[in-house]
């Protein structure tokens, strides 16, 4: 993607694909999300069905949100409530043939953006990240 | 910044100003810290001084991965730890007078950039989304 123009870079060429990608599963507890997310670093990550279909997002301040009580955060409540209960099923979607113009266009509001087949099936993600790097290489060539 | 080059729009045009940057202070308890990340949901915010000189970052995961144990998130640990115990002091730092250039970039690898002035004193920050919708703006005119 170094010397193409914009035009001709697609969402494909830019995303991380989902090998790369950490996510969690729809039934798994909070308590594993939580982790995935504090070990990983992420902010949030996708989450998956059982046949690796895209069902949503799930973050640390929604997990957090959830378990915060009025006198305390109640952490010990992460090990009964499973992530399809907090997570985000509201989300944009891209597919890997999409245009620049689209995946920048998708994460002006999102940091990242998952990207998924006409199945519904897990493609990867297209993050800020990529799009800044590509954008920069634009400008100075 | 609607019909200005990117070459005429600087760090301080694009900016978010300091009074609407939630933040917290170099010696509030983490307790604390992770009440105003969850409830304003940003997976970051700066830390500045009893003189609000800026002083670093602190996130979600700095906070968490410090009170996490073998066993379980020891989550009572929160309010005897202060946030200059956790912060992170080595943050990359704009003036608002830097270029657009210069903005893009420090947001490559960083959600977001502080601005401070030459005598340390916080002024706001620079944000991916600012950069990315002038870009936007850039390429449709
Ligand atoms: N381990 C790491 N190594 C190097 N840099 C790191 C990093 N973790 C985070 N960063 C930096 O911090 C930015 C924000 O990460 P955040 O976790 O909030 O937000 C991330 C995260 O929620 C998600 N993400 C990125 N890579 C991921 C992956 N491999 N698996 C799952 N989610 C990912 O996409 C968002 C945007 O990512 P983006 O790369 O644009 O932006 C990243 C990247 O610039
Ligand atoms: N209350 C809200 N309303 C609307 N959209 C929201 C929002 N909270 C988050 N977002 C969206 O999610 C992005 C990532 O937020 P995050 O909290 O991880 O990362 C944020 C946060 O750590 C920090 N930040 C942004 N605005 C802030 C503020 N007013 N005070 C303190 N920190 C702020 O800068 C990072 C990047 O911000 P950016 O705007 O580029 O990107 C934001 C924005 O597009």
């Amino acid at each position: 993607t170094q010397d193409k123009q914009l035009t001709d870079i697609s969402v494909g060429d830019l995303m991380i694909s989902s090998e790369k990608v950490a996510h969690v599963q729809i039934n798994n507890p909070l308590e594993h999300a939580l982790l995935v997310l504090i070990k990983s670093g992420y902010s949030a990550v996708p989450v998956l069905d059982g046949s690796y279909k895209l069902v949503g997002t799930i973050g640390k301040t929604a997990i957090l949100n959830r378990v915060l009580g009025l006198e305390r955060i109640e952490i010990e409540k992460l090990s009964d409530i499973r992530v399809h209960e907090v997570m985000n099923d509201e989300i944009p979607c891209l597919s890997s043939d999409d245009t620049f113009m689209n995946g920048l266009n998708a994460v002006i509001n999102h940091p990242f953006v998952c990207v998924a087949d006409e199945d519904g099936y897990f493609d990867g993600i297209l993050t800020r990240r990529a799009i800044l790097k590509q954008l920069k290489r634009d400008i100075y060539t």
